[in-house]
């Protein structure tokens, strides 16, 4: 569902491994 | 700290390549907006790498992109704190 977006954007923490965009294609 | 290139970032794995670029550009990020830095890092790491090694150049495209994206956030934001008062 698209509704729920409330977590957007995700927050990039320094020294904090990033994983906010999962599954990107090419 | 030296300078991220393209050759850096493609002898690193995708997830790596984001982390590496989210490193550099949160600082820059942090000292215009505090508050919201993590937040605009977060949002500009959509954009394609080659644009943000590109910005990571030239301050002048970066300012312009991290005001754009406080303009987003902002909007963002407001419908958010509408939505959740009705």
């Amino acid at each position: 569902s698209k509704s729920s977006n409330a977590s957007w954007p995700p927050e990039f923490q320094p020294g904090v491994p990033w994983k906010g965009i999962p599954n990107i294609d090419p | 700290q030296e300078p991220l290139t393209a050759s850096m970032l493609a002898a690193a794995p995708p997830q790596e390549q984001k982390q590496m670029l989210g490193e550099r550009l949160y600082p820059l990020i942090h000292a215009m907006h505090p508050s919201l830095a993590g937040k605009i890092t977060g949002m500009l790491l959509e954009i394609d790498n080659s644009e943000l090694l590109l910005m990571l150049e030239s301050p002048e495209s970066l300012h312009s992109k991290i005001e754009e994206a406080v303009a987003v956030l902002q909007v963002h934001q407001m419908s958010e704190v509408s939505h959740k008062s009705n």
